[in-house]
C-alpha cells in the first residue's frame, strides 16, 4: 500500500481488508486546521477477488457510493458513479469522482492504473523471502527490486521498496513530481500485481511511459491485465495498447466514460495470447 | 470462492485541496505540514501503517503496511 502527499494532493492506496474510505474524515478535518478545503475527489478500484472478506464501507460498491455521498462536504456537488464493464466479469472498473465548481482538471496529466492477475509462476516465486530469512523488510525489498528488474523500470527515480514477510512487496518510485508504485501479492491461486504512474502527455519523453509500461508488465507476464487511464487527451489509452500488443497480451474490452473531476477514463482490458 | 485469501486489489483515494495562502502552496508546503502523528491518525482508520518513506522536493512519498 501507498500514501503520497503533495502540497494540495493526497493519494492512498491500499489493498487487503483495509478501510480506505475512512480516512476522508480525518483529512479533512487535518487539512481544514491548515486551511486547505476539499475540491475534488476520486475513488477508483478494480473488482475484488474475495467480496466476501471486505468489511463496512467497501462490502459492496453500492454501499461505497452511500458513504462517499454522506460523507464528502456539500460543495462537492458535481458527482457521477460508475461501474465499468469488461468481457470478463471478474474485472470491472469501479469509479466515484466528485468535484466543485472551481475544480479544473490539468488536460495534459495523465494517471496510468494497471492490475495484473495470474502471474507467472516463476517470476511471482522472486517476491517470496526465503523460509527462516533475518533480512529486514527494507534490504529484503532492495533485493527484489533488484533482481526482479523493477528498479530498470525507470531508473531515473528514486525508489522506496519494502518486501513483506512471508511474501509480498511494495515499492514507490520518486521523479521530480512524479510518482510511480508497484505492489505484489505472490500467492498462487490469486496472484496479483499492480503497476501505477502519472506524467504529463507534454514530457519530452512519452516514450518513457511505453517502456515503462512493457517493462513493469514484463516483471510479471500475467495472464490478465486491465488498464485504465484517466487523461482528457486520447493520446495516452492508444499508446497503451500499441505498448503491450507486442508482450502477446490482445486487448479483449475497451470501456470509455467522462467523470467530473478527473475527465476521461478508459478502462482496456487484456489477457496473454497463450489463453 | 469459499477460503479467502489476500486481497491484491488495491482501493485507490485521490483528494484535491484549495487554500487561499499562496505562500503555503508555492513553497511546496500545503499537506506537507500535516504532521506524522495526524498521518498515523488517517492510517489508523484505515488500519495500516508506515514501514517506509522517501521525500524530494515535490511530495512525501510513503509505504504502508498490508
Amino acid at each position: 500500500s501507498s500514501l503520497f502527499v503533495y502540497p494540495t494532493k493526497i493519494i492512498i492506496k491500499t489493498c487487503g481488508t483495509t478501510q480506505l474510505l475512512k480516512s476522508i474524515r480525518p483529512l479533512i478535518h487535518y487539512a481544514c486546521n491548515l486551511g486547505l478545503t476539499l475540491c475534488s475527489c476520486r475513488y477508483t478500484r478494480g473488482s475484488f477477488i474475495f467480496p466476501k472478506a471486505q468489511p463496512f464501507p467497501h462490502t459492496s460498491f453500492k454501499e461505497e457510493v452511500i458513504y462517499l455521498e454522506e460523507t464528502l462536504p456539500t460543495n462537492l456537488c458535481y458527482r457521477k458513479a460508475s461501474v465499468m464493464p469488461s468481457k470478463m466479469t471478474t474485472h470491472s472498473w469501479h469509479v466515484f469522482t466528485a468535484s466543485d465548481q472551481s475544480h479544473v482538471i490539468p488536460k495534459d496529466i495523465y494517471t496510468l492504473e494497471v492490475c495484473m492477475t495470474e502471474l507467472d509462476r516463476v517470476l511471482a516465486r522472486k517476491f517470496f523471502q526465503p523460509p527462516g530469512g533475518t533480512k529486514s523488510g527494507d534490504i529484503a525489498g532492495k533485493e527484489m527490486t533488484k533482481i526482479t528488474g523493477i528498479g530498470d523500470i525507470n531508473p531515473r527515480a528514486m525508489i522506496c521498496d519494502f518486501a513483506f514477510d512471508p511474501c509480498g512487496y511494495s515499492m514507490n518510485g520518486v521523479h521530480n513530481d512524479r510518482y510511480s508504485t508497484i505492489h505484489v501479492t505472490p500467492e498462487d491461486g490469486f496472484s496479483y500485481a499492480s503497476f501505477e504512474c502519472v506524467g504529463s502527455i507534454y514530457d519530452d519523453d512519452i516514450e518513457h511511459l511505453v517502456g515503462s509500461l512493457r517493462k513493469a508488465v514484463q516483471v510479471f507476464r500475467p495472464g490478465t491485465l486491465s488498464v485504465s487511464t484517466t487523461c482528457s487527451s486520447h493520446e495516452v489509452w492508444t499508446r497503451v495498447a500499441h505498448a503491450l500488443e507486442p508482450l502477446g497480451l490482445k486487448c479483449r474490452s475497451c470501456a470509455a466514460d467522462e467523470f467530473p473531476a478527473a475527465g476521461s477514463i478508459v478502462f482496456q482490458t487484456f489477457t496473454a495470447r497463450r489463453k | 470462492m469459499a477460503m479467502s485469501g489476500f486481497e491484491g486489489f488495491e482501493k485507490r483515494l485521490e483528494l484535491h485541496f484549495f487554500g487561499d495562502d499562496p505562500v503555503m502552496v508555492d513553497n511546496n508546503l500545503g499537506l506537507r505540514l500535516l504532521g506524522f502523528e495526524s498521518l498515523e491518525q488517517v492510517l489508523n482508520a484505515v488500519q495500516c501503517t508506515v514501514v517506509s518513506a522517501v521525500a524530494n522536493q515535490y511530495f512525501d512519498a510513503y509505504v504502508l503496511s498490508e
